[in-house]
């Protein structure tokens, strides 16, 4: 018979969560990925899919406070850079906010609240 | 913790035991599917050197071990920093080269496509990092014990955390009228805040930004985190009503009432003005909090196309 050694642990196999209420780590680890230097620098060739939280003003937080609010009440005044067709360029932003949570859930996340910005988008998070 | 989201940007801060970088990958996924982006212009990732790293999972176990993860990812176009006093505060950086990232070969209906050189406004990030607060400065971020037989808290974490923001002049920092605060208070101590700058009519294009800040005010391991990237003017009682930021830095430290802080400051600094970043870098002087702590280190790094300012300070 032959013997198959095993197989060493690789450093990304996660243990098992720590679940005691011991100390919590407040130092961030900080992520910027940046696709381009700005706005403005965006090829526009890509299909502005318009905002995905116009759409999507849950109230999940069980007092009927909206969890997603649009900055001094407007989405339509956005400065981003322009695709081909002179309209702003959302890039990033036309990504829906289902997508970015389940991209949070890889991290361990969850979204508290959004708000919604001229420039950027902002999701306040659990954890 | 926090994401922004902006066209060309995803910034994901985050705290505790998060997988911060198993994110990564998706976020690529996420920007090839939705939007055609095939390579990085600029990637960072940073963080203070943990309190108790023992806990810490995945990648997030070992600083080799994020490097290794994100060189991975990268194709070793990346480099990594240890800056600071590695007994103390220090503080690490991987930052992606000068030239774009090619992430993996684009198909044949979307040729790759790197961006062009910055020309735009500068880009400014200042993060103040802030641990043993005074017991004054942690109090305002723990629920308020109530009297023997009183009804339990009925604020929701928003309530709490526009309560605390208010208390504290965080919803201040910056003009009220251009300011849109999303903020909240955990049970039963903690705090967060997001805040998107630069909505108002009267500013201008790359005036815009955001602010960020959570605390975690337990006694032993106590911190605070202040985080903006608001263009910020380079004197003090400036018309459009924003701090300079030896104020804001003030202001910020006032409220935490930290002991030892760290600071550091990346500027753009553009190909046709590399000096672009010098007075935003002299700001943070010796003497910035007006001998209340003392500097102990400042250090400068100049990156191709950013500058990096370091500095520790510890209250006297």
């Amino acid at each position: 018979a032959q013997t198959i050694a095993p197989t060493p642990p690789s450093p990304l196999i996660l243990s098992e969560p720590d679940t005691s209420p011991g100390p919590f780590e407040g130092p961030e680890k900080l992520l910027e990925v940046w696709f381009a230097p700005t706005p403005d620098a965006l090829v526009g060739d890509h299909v502005d899919h318009g905002s995905p939280l116009s759409s999507h003003h849950a109230t999940a937080n069980g007092n009927g406070v909206s969890n997603c609010h649009s900055a001094n009440g407007s989405s339509a005044r956005r400065r981003a850079g322009v695709s081909s067709n002179g309209q702003p360029f959302q890039g990033l932003r036309t990504v829906p906010r289902a997508v970015w949570e389940e991209m949070l859930d890889i991290v361990k996340c969850k979204v508290l609240s959004v708000i919604e910005g001229d420039d950027l988008d902002s999701y306040l998070l659990s954890e | 913790s926090s994401l922004f989201v902006a066209p060309h940007v995803v910034i994901l801060k985050t705290c505790g035991t998060t997988l911060n970088l198993l994110g990564l990958n998706r976020i690529l996924e996420i920007a090839r599917e939705y939007c055609g982006f095939s390579s990085v212009y600029r990637c960072f990732y940073s963080r203070k050197s943990f309190f108790f790293p023992e806990r810490q999972q995945g990648p997030h176990r070992d600083w080799t071990e994020e490097v290794k993860f994100l060189d991975n990812v990268f194709g070793n176009a990346g480099s990594a920093y240890t800056v600071g006093p590695i007994n103390r505060d220090n503080w690490l950086l991987y930052i992606t080269g000068a030239n774009p990232v090619a992430l993996v070969p684009a198909g044949p209906e979307r040729p790759l496509a790197l961006p062009p050189p910055c020309t735009g406004p500068p880009d400014q990030t200042l993060e103040i990092l802030m641990s043993h607060l005074t017991p004054a400065g942690a109090a305002p971020f723990f629920l308020p014990e109530l009297p023997a037989g009183s009804p339990p808290e009925s604020r929701s974490g928003h309530e709490l955390g526009t309560d605390i923001s208010a208390q504290l002049g965080i919803d201040t920092l910056f003009p009220k009228s251009e300011t849109t605060l999303d903020s909240f208070g955990f049970e039963p101590c903690g705090y967060s805040a997001n805040a998107v700058v630069g909505s108002g009519l009267n500013c201008n294009k790359g005036d815009g930004g955001y602010f960020t800040i959570h605390v975690t005010p337990e006694d032993g391991w106590s911190y605070a985190s202040f985080e903006c990237n608001v263009p910020l003017p380079l004197r003090a009682n400036d018309p459009s009503g924003r701090p300079d930021m030896p104020s804001l830095i003030r202001r910020v430290v006032d409220i935490f009432q930290p002991n030892r802080l760290t600071i550091t400051l990346f500027v753009s600094t553009g190909e046709d003005s590399p000096a672009a970043a010098a007075p935003a870098t002299k700001v943070i002087g010796a003497d910035l909090f007006d001998g209340a702590f003392t500097r102990k280190d400042r250090i400068i790094y100049e990156f191709e196309g950013y500058d990096l300012l370091f500095a520790c300070f510890e209250r006297r």
